[in-house]
């Protein structure tokens, strides 16, 4: 899957 | 997730309840920024780009349709109904929001967590949109805040709507603490910077509010 930047913070 | 964390989600999402609230019941928009509205709708945009393709708990894609909702239901309020439009003082509202955005945006393309240009791909884009939006949120305030100095006489839902804005990455930024030293490898620098930065520009207004709560007089700002 994409790797995401955002952690699991909003 | 941590208490930190919790309080500050928490904190985050009263400030936008009491902005509702009080565009909701009282039909008045009176003293508040449309143009830091825009911008938070903006970095919640930008933010959650991610919401359809990564999951991560259903806390966290509600709290991210709660927040895109709300700040996007703002400006409508404040910018099409026709009672509530009638209160928004656009002469006080005067701050150019470009000229946070576009630096915000050139700053993200130079500094990310990527740093590679070469690879231009989603994953970059999105990179790139979520430090543009970190960043963005580190200045989105002020708007608000020199509108603040301007309109004498700032109502209490105003005001606590501003002191929950602060308060909450000021508790963000105990979490992003807490995370350092329970968790391997946690460092965000490019979080943490743009945090704290966002936390000082309510310095000056955390004081003032104190003040007047301590004194129990009317928040003013000085001009």
């Amino acid at each position: 899957p994409l790797q995401q930047p955002m952690h699991d913070e909003l | 997730m941590n208490i930190f964390r919790l309080a500050g989600d928490m904190t985050h999402l009263l400030s936008v309840l009491v902005l509702l609230l009080k565009i909701h019941t009282i039909k008045s928009c009176a003293g508040i920024s449309l143009k830091t509205q825009e911008l938070y709708a903006v970095v919640f945009a930008t933010r959650y780009l991610d919401i359809f393709t990564s999951y991560i708990s259903p806390y966290n894609t509600m709290m991210k349709l709660i927040f895109l909702g709300s700040s996007f239901s703002i400006v409508w309020y404040m910018r099409y109904h026709k009672i509530v439009r009638r209160s928004y003082d656009k002469d006080q509202d005067t701050f150019r929001p470009y000229i946070l955005m576009l630096p915000c945006l050139i700053l993200a393309l130079l500094i990310n967590e990527k740093f590679t240009f070469k690879e231009i791909s989603t994953s970059f884009f999105l990179f790139v949109m979520w430090t543009f939006s970190l960043y963005l949120e580190a200045v989105a305030i002020l708007p608000q805040l020199v509108m603040l100095q301007r309109t004498r006489n700032i109502d209490n839902l105003t005001g606590q709507y501003v002191f929950l804005l602060g308060a909450y990455r000021a508790l963000y930024i105990l979490n992003w603490i807490y995370r350092y030293f329970t968790e391997e490898h946690f460092v965000h620098w490019i979080t943490w910077i743009s945090g704290l930065v966002q936390t000082l520009l309510y310095a000056d207004f955390f004081y003032y509010y104190f003040q007047s709560w301590k004194n129990n007089v009317k928040l003013q700002l000085p001009a």
